[in-house]
């Protein structure tokens, strides 16, 4: 495993533990989107159907588990938790995210590296995964005026798609047997160029020092 | 097989 792959799997995880001690702590899920985090644990559980088949490193296993763990415990307080659903934007949060799943599943059908059930799965994943952070930059382009821990968790979302990009470089370089793998890559920056715009507004309100605003 | 080497990323 190089460095890019594993800075962009601990972003990730941060993006994650960033969410949960918000939800946790603050006991406020607002400004984060429901159908964001329901899509994310659709996306684990397609993708990790191996987790049980396969064995590939503790790494890998432990991964999978917190990822599905924590996305469906997001899950449980945003719809569950007493005090930390109340405070959910739901009639900001108005995305119509079934209408992304049918696509992608369509897609994966049609267009996969192999006609398995896993590899379609893995594939629907894939395609998913890439169009899953629609709802929540809707949800922040909305409420306009981000929180900071709600701006880490996109930001740090981002980041870790940044650095897969750069780790699939390095491996189709640095690895003989690395083959091409369109699909991924292309799902891969296309999801990346989603977070172009957040990135611009996040960078500059740092830079100077003042709470994330996004343009309405 | 050249297609599983993506497998080990999450």
């Amino acid at each position: 495993m190089n460095i890019f792959r594993l800075a962009g799997d601990m972003t990730h995880l941060m993006s994650v533990l960033v969410l949960l001690l918000k939800i946790h702590t603050i006991k406020s899920c607002a400004g984060i989107s429901l159908k964001t985090q329901e899509l994310y644990a659709l996306v684990f559980a397609a993708r990790y159907l191996d987790i049980f088949t396969h064995y590939y490193s503790l790494y890998n296993t432990v991964m999978k588990l917190i990822f599905l763990g924590s996305s469906f415990s997001i899950l449980w307080y945003m719809k569950r938790h007493k005090v930390v659903r109340r405070s959910y934007d739901k009639d900001q949060d108005t995305f119509r995210h079934h209408f992304l799943v049918l696509p992608c599943l369509v897609l994966a059908l049609l267009i996969n590296e192999k006609f398995t059930f896993k590899e379609v799965m893995w594939t629907f994943s894939i395609y998913l995964e890439a169009v899953a952070i629609l709802p929540q930059l809707v949800l922040l382009q909305r409420t306009r005026n981000v929180d900071n821990l709600t701006g880490q968790y996109v930001f740090l979302l981002g980041a870790y798609r940044g650095l897969y990009i750069i780790n699939w470089i390095y491996r189709y370089f640095a690895e003989p047997t690395y083959s091409t793998h369109w699909i991924t890559w292309i799902s891969g920056l296309l999801q990346t160029l989603l977070y172009a715009d957040f990135f611009y507004y996040y960078i500059n309100s740092v830079k100077n020092n003042v709470r994330l605003q996004l343009p309405a | 097989d050249a297609d599983d080497s993506l497998k080990d990323e999450l």
